[in-house]
This record gives structure tokens, C-alpha cells and sequence, in this order.
């Protein structure tokens, strides 16, 4: 059975879409087939690893309202063990009209039952929103992990991002539980980075995982080349980073 | 009559914020009178300009749906010339219940009508997405502004946002012009920075600022303090860059 990860915060620019790529390219290296499920209308996910906007015919939107089979719509990414469910960005107004759906909060969580075995992790990259496509993949998740940008403003929304679980927890899917908070764009030589690092550990102490994700220019360079960090310079600090934290979450999962 | 400039990219973190809060303070220390409207259920405007969120009775959604009124909504803030409508967090939910009102696109413009001769510029930060609230918003507008981050995702979104502000041009808005893209988080150190700045100006000519912000902490440590950057460090490179671009926009406004 597949674990489920949903990567969210409703704060843009955190880097949600960086940590869904890197993560899975991470856990298909260490070869544990891996789905990632782009489930952001902005499409980043299935740019940064290569498919062609052009060529996606049908994408999770009309997967989620049954217009075509999830095992259509996957595709193979030139990554080993990693394959992509994409978006589109015209999926941009589709939020509206599931609202109309019976078991509307459901949907995702129906369409993975079919692909759950073929998989050992699912990875779902999320909008910067809790809307209801954010909710779809919360209620489908085993687990959440939450990127905060060692910033100012990334401290603000996780209240509400707190509350949100809450809330798909006691209505939607008691199992949820959160697979930690993740400090990304860490930049040591800034008091400011530090001081969110200090935060957030003190605040959320066990959540927070033991890796942190530094600030290092491999990591926005690698989708412009439509690949993951691993695949672009695998020495980088980014590549390692990122290979550390998939690690940890295998080490973890095995320990319960 | 106020000028209405909406601040819009529904790419995440790409310093929709940052620019409205910094904008806004540098007309208003030009001495323009200016009033920013908190647009974005993140609230990170108004935090970032010292309104406390326990203090928020009503916010911009309640004066939208006429549950309050506008003058009654709006707060001083600590920078002189410079008022908010500031945003509750709660509005997160906001975006589903506008759908049911008639004329639902045009809520925000009809309550700026009562408020438009009190200001010089009414600059209006977006949440990122291109939701209700934001069509608002751009309905609302004279002019929007658009953020670009200088980074490879950054370029992905721009077409779909500029589809959209068709769609309200034909629509809603045919007054709606674009004020210009600006290049944000630049670091002249890095190739990746200077490709994007290249490939936007090539690309989209005379609507790029001629002004740039470049990637200065000062910016990310003023909202920690409440402060717009020029009550932070008047002296740091984001103060005198988001100065210029008040001038930028303030000399092509009377040119015309
Ligand atoms: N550790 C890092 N070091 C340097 N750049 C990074 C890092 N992580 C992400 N970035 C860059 O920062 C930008 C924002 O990251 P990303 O797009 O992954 O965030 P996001 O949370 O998915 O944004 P959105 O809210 O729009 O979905 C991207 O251009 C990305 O390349
Ligand atoms: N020029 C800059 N130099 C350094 N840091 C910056 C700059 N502009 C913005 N930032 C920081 O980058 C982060 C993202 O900026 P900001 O929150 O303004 O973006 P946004 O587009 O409003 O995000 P959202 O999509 O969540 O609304 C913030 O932590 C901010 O302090
Ligand atoms: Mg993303
Ligand atoms: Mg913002």
C-alpha cells in the first residue's frame, strides 16, 4: 500500500512544488516507485519534470470528475520509478464546479483506491490555497508536510494551515496525521533564517524535520532543464538535501 | 479620483505583498495620499503595516457583501498618508460564498466608488490565485501591476494571467490597462536571474519597469517590525528601489 503525502501551505512561494519533485525523484532513486500528483492548476510539477503542456490531454481535474481513467492519465517521467499524474492550467476554473459534486471532499481519495498498490509513495503538490481541490488532497492524504520558507510571512499562515488539518481530520479523514514541518530557503548568514529556524523548532519541536533544506541556486536552476536536482547536479547541496529528507521519512516509516 | 492599481500574479511568493505594502508607503511619503486594500485572506498586508488581526472587526469581505461600511472598515496606519482595508483570515472561506451575489464580480468596484476621491492611489495586493476576489480586484482596477520573481516558474504563469486580464478587459473592465511587470528578488550574481531578466524584457518590452528590486533582506526583516522598509532602513537598496518606482509610475501617470 502506497503512502500518501500531501506537500501544502496555502502561503505561495514556500516551496511546495521544489519539495513534491525533489522529494519523489529522492524516494524513486533510492527505488521505491514513486506517483507525483500535480494537483496545482499552475502546472510547475509536471513542467519541472518535462511533460509537454500540449500533449496532456485529460489531467487529475477531469480524473477527479471521471472523464478519464486515472491509469490513462499517468504518465512516465525520464526519471526511473517516477510517474507523473499532470495538471493543466486551464484546470485554473475547476475548482468552481466541483462544488457541485456529491462527496465533493472525496473525489481524490476515490481516484487513488485504483493505483494505491502500484505505488510506494504518492506524493501530491498542492495550490498556494485551501480550497477545495487543497482539501481533496488532505482528505486522500496518509500525511502532510508542510514547507515554511525560513521568512517573516511563512510563520503567519500556520495557524490557519493547522486549523485546516483540524477540520479534514475530524470531518473528512481521521488517519491524517502530519509528517512534518520542513524548513526550506535556509540561508545561514541571515539572522532573519535563523531566527525563524529558532521559532519554529522551539514552537513545534518533534514535527520539525532534522533536515533542513538550504538556499542553493541548483534547485531553481534544475526545472528550467524540465529535471529533478538529482538528475541536474547530484553533488549539489540542494540534490543532498533533499535525498536526506526522503531518508528520513523511509527511516521513520520503517521504525513504526 | 484615485488611481486603482491592483497587484497580480497568481504565482506564490513572487512579492505581490512586498511590493504593495512598499509602494504604497513610498507614495504616501511622495505625499500622495494612498489607501491599500488587503485582498488576500493571508492577511500579510495588513499585519505587515501593524494592524493587529484580534482588532479586525470587519474586513474587506463584510464591506463587500454590505454587512459594513467602508469608512467605518478602513484603519489609520503608522506611516503618514497611508490607510488600510485590511483582510481577516477568516476570509479564506470568503471566495465560495461571494459566487452566490448578483453582479459578484463588480462588488469591489461598487464599494470603491464612495472612497475613490479621498485617495490619489488606491493600490489593491492580491491573494495568488485567480480567483473571485482577485477578478475583483482587476475589475475594480485602472491598472494592474504584475510581480515577476526572477525565476524559472515565475515565466510559466504569465500567459494564463495575461488571458485572464483579457477575459476582464472583454468583460468587466475595458478601462483595465496593464501599469507594467516588475522584475522582483533579483540577484545580479546569479546567471538564472539574469536569463529571466533578459527573456521578460525581450519578451514583453516597454511593459517591464525600468526599475528593478533587487533581493534585499531588508525587505524580508521590515515586516517582522511592522514597518514598510523606508520606516525600516530608508537608506537599503529595496527602500530606494521600491522610491524609483513610485517615481516611475507617478512621471508616466502625468505624462499622459
Ligand atoms: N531551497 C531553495 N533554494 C533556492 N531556490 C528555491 C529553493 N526552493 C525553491 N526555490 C525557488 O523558489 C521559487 C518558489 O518555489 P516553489 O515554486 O517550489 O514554491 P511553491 O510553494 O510551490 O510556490 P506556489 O505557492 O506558487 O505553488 C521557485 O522559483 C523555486 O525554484
Ligand atoms: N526583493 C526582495 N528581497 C528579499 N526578500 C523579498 C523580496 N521581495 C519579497 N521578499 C520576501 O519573499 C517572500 C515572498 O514575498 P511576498 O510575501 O511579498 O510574496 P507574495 O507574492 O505576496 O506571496 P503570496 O503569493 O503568498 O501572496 C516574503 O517572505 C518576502 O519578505
Ligand atoms: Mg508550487
Ligand atoms: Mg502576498
Amino acid at each position: 500500500m502506497g503512502k500518501v503525502i500531501a506537500i501544502a501551505n496555502q502561503k505561495g512561494g514556500v516551496g511546495k512544488t521544489t519539495t513534491s519533485i525533489n522529494l519523489s525523484a529522492s524516494f524513486s532513486v533510492l527505488e521505491h516507485p514513486t506517483l507525483l500528483i500535480d494537483a496545482d492548476p499552475q502546472a510547475n510539477a509536471s513542467s519541472g519534470l518535462g511533460v509537454d503542456p500540449q500533449e496532456v490531454t485529460s489531467s487529475i481535474y477531469e480524473v477527479m470528475i471521471g472523464e478519464a481513467s486515472i491509469r490513462e492519465t499517468i504518465q512516465k517521467t525520464n526519471v526511473p520509478n517516477l510517474d507523473i499524474l499532470p495538471a493543466h492550467i486551464d484546470l485554473v476554473g475547476a475548482e468552481l464546479e466541483l462544488v457541485n459534486f456529491e462527496e465533493r471532499n472525496h473525489l481524490m481519495r476515490r481516484i487513488l483506491e485504483e493505483v494505491r498498490n502500484d505505488y510506494e509513495y504518492i506524493v501530491i503538490d498542492c495550490a498556494p490555497s485551501l480550497g477545495l481541490i487543497t482539501v481533496n488532497a488532505l482528505t486522500a492524504a496518509d500525511s502532510v508536510l508542510i514547507p515554511v520558507q525560513c521568512e517573516y510571512f511563512a510563520l503567519e499562515g500556520l495557524g490557519k494551515l493547522l486549523n485546516t488539518i483540524k477540520i479534514v481530520q475530524t470531518n473528512m479523514n481521521a488517519d491524517l496525521c502530519i509528517e512534518g514541518i520542513l524548513l526550506t530557503m535556509y540561508d545561514n548568514r541571515l539572522r532573519l533564517s535563523n531566527q525563524v529556524l529558532e521559532d519554529v523548532r522551539k514552537h513545534f519541536k518533534n514535527f520539525v524535520f532534522n533536515t533542513v533544506i538550504y538556499r542553493n541556486v541548483r534547485l531553481s536552476e534544475a526545472p528550467s532543464f524540465q529535471k529533478p536536482v538529482l538528475m541536474y547536479e547530484a553533488t549539489s547541496k540542494g540534490a543532498v538535501n533533499y535525498l536526506n529528507l526522503a531518508r528520513e521519512i523511509i527511516q521513520k516509516q520503517q521504525k513504526n
